[in-house]
């Protein structure tokens, strides 16, 4: 009250945005609404706008160490979903959705290519897995010869690249996911079943009536 | 051994990919 930046930053979103989502998504309006206790606590991380900045995001999953990461760049790339430079709290309910233990086994299999697609050409290509795989050692402390890396990526490319072009389709990376069902493990968070649980204060904030 | 994993179980385990961390208060 009395702050003229309140309103973007801290307001609950309006009751029929929360519905909306929650009719365009696996969450329900509650649910809906603990995300945004999520979501306002990230977004004030570092400028309380009611946005979450790559700064923020970076620092929401590093915790409090400033790093700046391929994986993590990406992962944000895809959440901003308008091409903003920032994620606002409907681009991340959506994309978290992927994420949720019911959603579809499709979009978890389109959205894991999209990470891996890293120059957004409609394929997986062999140096963008080579940059990642560096990128990967780099941060574990890691240590493979060059030639290894080679070997992982020939066997890689043989195994996924079914028609052997060079590059990785959206059809083979479904046939190669399918086969290989560990790589979908982290397009699923189990925590999004509880989130009512994880973020009660909702209750106080909430804009529905039957919860 | 990494040799034995292909490319994309090796990426996938970048902690990175953790989104767990971002419900982490």
């Amino acid at each position: 009250m009395g702050c003229f930046h309140s309103k973007s930053a801290r307001q609950f979103p309006a009751q029929e945005n929360t519905a909306n989502l929650a009719a365009e998504t696996a969450f329900t309006v509650s649910e809906v609404e603990a995300l945004f206790e999520l979501f306002r606590s990230i977004s004030s991380s570092v400028v309380d706008d009611g946005l979450i900045s790559k700064e923020e995001f970076q620092l929401a999953i590093f915790k409090n160490k400033k790093k700046d990461n391929l994986f993590a760049n990406r992962i944000f790339d895809l959440f901003d979903v308008k091409k903003k430079g920032v994620i606002d709290f409907e681009d991340f309910v959506r994309s978290l959705n992927v994420f949720h233990p019911n959603a579809s086994l499709e979009d978890k299999i389109a959205f894991s290519f999209r990470l891996y697609d890293l120059h957004n050409t409609g394929f997986i290509e062999r140096p963008e897995v080579k940059q990642m795989l560096i990128a990967l050692l780099f941060e574990s402390d890691m240590k493979l010869a060059d030639d290894v890396i080679e070997t992982i990526l020939d066997k890689t490319f043989v195994e996924a690249d079914l028609n052997q072009d060079g590059k990785i389709d959206t059809e083979e990376w479904e046939t190669f996911v399918k086969k290989n069902p560990s790589l979908l493990k982290i397009m699923t968070l189990p925590y999004l079943r509880d989130i009512t649980t994880s973020f009660p204060s909702f209750i106080f904030n909430s804009n529905v009536d039957e919860i | 051994k990494p040799v034995s994993m292909n490319a994309f179980e090796l990426i996938s385990r970048s902690q990175s990919f953790n989104l767990e961390n971002l419900f982490e208060k």
